[in-house]
């Protein structure tokens, strides 16, 4: 039960709530007239792929979805050796992107791609 | 307030796989011919992109394609007149070669528009399969009610012949008059016929096949 053996560690008892620093989804939109693909992709006019960065706080909260070894790494690295790197903040769910787009031949090809865009974040 | 990235500022492969799968689309890459589509099948395929996608493109929860493809292919005619009197007869040919091989076929229809109000009257509308030049016409009907005007006709059996799939459809576009003709639009041309492959994609979103090693087939 971390939550009680936190608060024995007075840093931990510092963190609390969200840090701006705070692992995150960030965006990163991209415009397909930027790359000059806008006359033969009709939509979306944009992609934003976005991306997660920042720390990982020593608490890992319940929406972060973090993996039991998460919690463990987090506390080897704050109690036992400070070289084993905190977790880290990487994306946790994605979804697809539906892409509109005129072919060679002049057809019209609706597609759905995989895991294009990161919804959430998570620390491990 | 982003400046446009000059194309020569990517790399030769960019590392997005979503920028990668496309690239391999792009124009100038093998096979561009033709401008770009325009009119009713770009219309239709707006309509159903935004029943599917928001404006970000992610897919609806609510969609109800059954499918993370979908093709629309467009016809190429045969030439020549079309009007007799008040009938319109028009030979239509779709080209299915060169689908990619991870794309799987689960359903064909052809989208026309059955009736087409004119100045004096209506040009009412209908699709026959051309088969083999001894079989008889078969006349095609409708498989689904029409939406916003649009039939479907379900040809996914005249696609699919045991375990291959065919190279081509030929259907007759056959129209009549009804009402009296009258004026310079008494010979407009309806909306051709689209055809719609609805696909399962196997590797949709992974980098495109050229991009592992080539394996010989067996």
């Amino acid at each position: 039960d971390t939550g009680t053996l936190a608060h024995d560690l007075p840093n931990y008892l510092r963190e609390q709530g969200r840090e701006k620093s705070d692992c995150s989804l960030r965006p990163f939109p991209v415009s397909f007239a930027q790359l000059g693909w806008d006359h033969w992709i009709i939509a979306p006019h944009r992609y934003n792929p976005r991306y997660c960065k920042g720390t990982c706080p020593h608490l890992l909260r319940h929406d972060y979805h973090a993996p039991n070894h998460a919690v463990v790494q987090s506390f080897v690295h704050q109690l036992v050796d400070a070289s084993v790197p905190r977790p880290s903040c990487v994306p946790y769910r994605y979804s697809p992107i539906s892409v509109l787009m005129i072919e060679p031949n002049g057809g019209i090809l609706y597609k759905e791609y995989e895991n294009m865009i990161a919804e959430s974040c998570t620390c491990r | 307030n982003q400046s446009p990235l000059p194309l020569g500022s990517l790399p030769a492969v960019p590392t997005l796989p979503l920028l990668q799968a496309l690239q391999t689309r792009a124009p100038g890459s093998p096979g561009w011919q033709v401008g770009p589509a325009s009119g009713q099948p770009l219309r239709y395929m707006l309509n159903l992109y935004r029943r599917a996608a928001d404006r970000e493109g992610r897919p609806r929860r609510s969609r109800s394609l059954g499918t993370n493809t979908i093709r629309l292919v467009q016809a190429s005619s045969h030439g020549g007149q079309p009007w007799a009197g008040r009938w319109y007869l028009q030979a239509l040919t779709y080209h299915l070669e060169g689908q990619p091989e991870a794309e799987h076929l689960l359903r064909a229809t052809v989208v026309y528009l059955p009736s087409l109000s004119l100045a004096h009257g209506r040009l009412l509308c209908a699709l026959e399969l051309v088969a083999a030049s001894e079989a008889p016409r078969v006349l095609l009907s409708p498989t689904a009610r029409p939406r916003h005007g649009w039939a479907e006709v379900d040809v996914t059996p005249y696609l699919v012949l045991g375990n291959s799939s065919m190279e081509s459809l030929a259907l007759r576009h056959v129209c009549v008059r009804a009402g009296r003709a009258a004026g310079h639009n008494a010979l407009v041309a309806p909306s051709r016929p689209f055809l719609l492959l609805y696909l399962n994609d196997t590797q949709a979103g992974l980098a495109p096949p050229a991009a592992e090693p080539h394996r010989h087939r067996r």
